[in-house]
């Protein structure tokens, strides 16, 4: 049977949205020597069945999409990061150390269905 | 939502909120590596995070470890052609046993200023103290010496590879005693001490900066089937 297409504002889409956390309204600002903030963005939206193609999706969204529609306990596909980036953190920690380090998969640079 | 920031430090890897009194001088070598690994996740191009192509050792973390020793001083100034003679201790405690050490590298910072018309050569001697300090001893017994060297114009810092000896810490953390240094004027230079020098080991005592860059691996973050599938 045909799926009916169910109205969905382009603005409840699953898309990333920008968050900038300054280190400084945390405080931070007094251990953290750089950067300056951190990029928190994240993964929001809806993965309508009819837009998966379009959203960026993996095959799997595709399906989990199609099968919700065809029974809705099965759950809808969410909208999470497909693409992560690191971040580098230059601190001083408790014994006075400089401390450099790299956090892998801590940006979220683009989002889809999965 | 301090249980919050709490979980969050401790993904960081850091046990608690830390509160530097001042900021430790960051080398420029971390700084270049924070700004080139910063410019690369901008970018979006691949980057090992395993690996520091800027100093050419695997490791994905580096600690700038500050001196925690003291200057030695000498009943009477320059006796013996002294100048300058200093513990230099460097607290490991926050390397934790699953990381590898893959660079232990000492920076001496002996400040462009304290060279200026420097007049007589120095010496530079260092040496790994093997006994505890013993009390009414005015110098530590030192071990053996690993590095002796001439100091002959503005050179920035100074750099001395202390992976043997940090590894020895690392693994017999009792051992960590510091290390001896020791700046003389070099033979025959010295003869007639003069107000010059007194005011060249002043400066030099006031500008002089010591610390230990350490790059470690932790191979629960880096394990070899990862990075050769990178």
């Amino acid at each position: 049977a045909a799926i009916p297409v169910p109205k969905v504002s382009c603005k409840n889409l699953c898309h990333r949205h920008q968050l900038f956390i300054n280190f400084k309204d945390l405080g931070w600002h007094k251990w953290v020597i750089a950067p300056k903030g951190f990029m928190a963005n994240y993964c929001h939206g809806d993965c309508p069945f009819s837009l998966t193609t379009y959203l960026n999706s993996s095959n799997y969204a595709f399906m989990q999409a199609l099968m919700h529609e065809v029974d809705p306990e099965v759950p809808q596909a969410t909208c999470i990061p497909t693409k992560l980036s690191p971040i580098s953190i230059l601190y001083q920690d408790n014994n006075d150390n400089v401390i450099l380090r790299h956090y892998e998969d801590m940006v979220v640079d683009e989002c889809g269905c999965g | 939502l301090q249980l919050q920031e709490y979980d969050f430090l401790q993904f960081l890897g850091l046990d608690k909120m830390t509160l530097p009194r001042t900021f430790q001088p960051v080398p420029s070598i971390l700084n270049k590596i924070f700004q080139d690994w910063e410019a690369a996740a901008t970018a979006g191009d691949w980057q090992d995070l395993c690996y520091v192509k800027e100093l050419g050792v695997y490791g994905n973390l580096l600690r700038l470890v500050p001196d925690q020793g003291f200057f030695l001083y000498l009943k009477k100034p320059f006796q013996d052609d002294y100048c300058l003679q200093k513990l230099l201790y460097f607290n490991l405690s926050a390397i934790k046993a699953k990381e590898q050490l893959t660079m232990a590298q000492l920076r001496l910072d002996l400040g462009s200023n304290s060279y200026y018309n420097l007049g007589p050569e120095l010496e530079l001697a260092l040496s790994v103290v093997q006994e505890p300090h013993k009390w009414g001893q005015v110098t530590p017994t030192p071990g053996r010496r690993f590095a002796l060297q001439s100091i002959l114009w503005p050179q920035g810092a100074l750099r001395f590879s202390l992976q043997d000896v940090v590894q020895g810490w690392n693994s017999n953390p009792q051992k960590n005693l510091g290390l001896f240094l020791e700046i003389m004027v070099q033979e025959g230079r010295g003869s007639g001490v003069n107000f010059q020098l007194e005011d060249i080991c002043t400066r030099l005592r006031r500008s002089f900066h010591a610390s230990l860059l350490v790059v470690t691996l932790n191979p629960e973050q880096c394990q070899p089937s990862s990075r050769k599938r990178r």
